[in-house]
């Protein structure tokens, strides 16, 4: 991963770019300051299954509100760039950029337009996934641990145990 | 598909016993099949025993020693199926100074192989970091991002282990 | 019975509105019936927002700011129920260095009308305490205790949020 | 409570007396040394409804297992005494000491005695519930918060939360 970038996703209200450097980064800073919204950001590209997982009711309470003062956005963006040098993803690019998209929709109450974006292109999830399956990389992996989910191996059933590593076989 | 599963079990096995051993400097962990005939018939048990301890029910484990558990099986899954990145978030909420950094020094080394993103309150955890990134609130309830925190500037050290002894 | 929730809801609102409004420096909060003709008809909300921020669905405040609403309710109960001792176990684990103080504050504030033990591994909130006590392991997974820990031994220091910012 | 004391509680393999100061007393020290163990033994002894409350699946798992080298203990005994010089608890005692004991039956496996007792001498645990009740001391109050359960409060559903207050009223 080369880089993260938010526009509007929740408290991320400007448009932020993230460089990923190698190795291990470390990110700190006080309570309720956006850390864990970028942990939600990134799963959000990589499609969960549930809105619920990035601790939003629906899509629309992803978008920037505003705070206290200001004027709630419109739309919410967020691409995730990997380099593909070494074509893991199957695309001809040196450089793939899967970018996510939710507006609301004008008029209608909650209503929500969402779409997907391969380097600039529209796109399905269904995409997404073919995509990031041969990257061993998706949203329900082991390799994302949010925050309070450490103990989780530990905590869950035998069975619900035995699903994971039949996931990975 | 049963082939598969206990060919994943059988990888898994060593190197999650011996990241556990290093992780805990001497404790013993396996992985056991409920039904080892079926393996679909029955589920996946955890066995792990901290140094100098007996075995115990997985859940009388405190909760530091279960982070421990868990961490390694992470680090185990890496060694097995590695996957490009990986995004922890404060998995060293419960983890004492030692073992917080012994968790954050074990990242370190995984991260020759892949990349490491750990968010994290503590300063044991941040200062085995290559690039630490401060992410605060501003007005208005916007987050900023500072991209090179200065490690001098956090000020926190944990409690050695020995001088509470 | 009906008339018995009414009464400790109405007694306990302004005490939790006022013990947020401290421990947040400056959010609010409120306990809001799902329905205020027949309470047993739906549940009790909590309602809260952090200082400079919007209201939002309790599930998408941060670790951090949940546990500072979640004390705010204990801190409230006990001016409206008082109980004459309280057993606190890592609650600080997911606060930042402010937060935890100011939780360690009220606890210390609180320990003048009733006995506060709280289990920590954070200094911040250690040095408040009127005594500390250490529980560390011996041979043969022996638990030992030590009834006056220097905190001086204790070097833990937290990550001032100036510096971050 | 002025004291607690445990005798082969979990991993307090000998007899340990621990007392409780007025204020505010921090307990801390290295991970798995025993420090939620005490809470589970107050715990213990205040009644709760269920053993997987302090992590044992068994009342027999509480007793001490003598670790990797030592013997394992055939009981385990503890004692919290309460301070009832203003008489909060209705007993004609200046303290009041609330044990609870459990033993090894010997010859059935996993067999085990469960007794109870007030300042020495036998009694039943609806004793301590009354006992207890006035004093506004339960195992399932909101002034024990267990290891993990501090965002309880915000997580549970309404429902549950207003039966919290139902219980208090
Ligand atoms: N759509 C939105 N617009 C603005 N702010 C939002 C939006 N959605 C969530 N937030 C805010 O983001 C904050 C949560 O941030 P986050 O969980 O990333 O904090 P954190 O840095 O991880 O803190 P902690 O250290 O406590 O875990 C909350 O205060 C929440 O109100
Ligand atoms: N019957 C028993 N005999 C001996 N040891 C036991 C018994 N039951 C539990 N234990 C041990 O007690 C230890 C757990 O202690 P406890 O949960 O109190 O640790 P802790 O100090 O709270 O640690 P943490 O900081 O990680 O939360 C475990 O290692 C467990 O194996
Ligand atoms: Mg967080
Ligand atoms: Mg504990």
């Amino acid at each position: 991963m080369k880089e993260i970038e938010l526009e509007n996703f929740k408290s991320f209200g400007r448009r932020l770019r993230l460089p990923i450097l190698s190795g291990y980064t470390a990110i700190t800073g006080p309570n309720g300051g956006g850390k864990s919204n970028i942990s939600d950001a990134v799963i959000f590209v990589l499609g969960p299954k549930s809105s619920r997982v990035i601790r939003a009711g629906r899509l629309t309470d992803l978008i920037y509100d505003g705070g206290q003062g200001g004027k709630p956005a419109d739309y919410c963006r967020v691409s995730l760039v990997f380099d593909n040098e070494d074509r893991t993803i199957p695309l001809e690019a040196g450089e793939v950029r899967l970018t996510r998209y939710v507006g609301r929709s004008k008029g209608v109450k909650d209503g929500y337009n969402s779409y997907f974006y391969v380097n600039g292109r529209k796109a399905a999830l269904a995409d997404f996934d073919t995509l990031l399956a041969n990257a061993r990389i998706s949203a329900e992996g082991y390799n994302i641990v949010q925050q309070g989910d450490v103990q989780g191996i530990v905590d869950m059933t035998p069975l619900e145990r035995r699903r994971v590593l039949e996931d990975i076989a | 598909k049963k082939q598969g599963l206990l060919e994943v079990i059988h990888a898994l096995q060593p190197n999650f016993a011996t990241v556990y051993a290093e992780i805990s400097e001497g404790g013993e962990a396996s992985l056991e099949l409920e039904n080892g005939e079926d393996p679909f018939a029955g589920g996946l048990l955890i066995r792990a025993r901290p140094p100098e301890k007996r075995f115990h029910r997985l859940e009388a484990l405190s909760g530091g020693e279960k982070s421990l558990v868990s961490m390694a099986f992470i680090f185990a899954l890496q060694r097995h199926d590695p996957s490009p990145f990986y995004l922890l978030d404060e998995v060293d909420q419960n983890l004492d100074a030692v073992n917080a950094e012994r968790v954050a020094r074990m990242v370190r080394m995984n991260a020759a192989s892949a990349q490491f993103i750990q968010i994290s309150l503590r300063k044991v955890s941040l200062k085995e970091a290559d690039h630490i990134v401060g992410v605060t609130m501003g007005h208005n309830g916007l987050s900023k991002v500072i991209m090179q925190v200065n490690l001098d500037e956090v000020l926190e050290e944990e409690i050695p282990q020995a001088e509470t002894a």
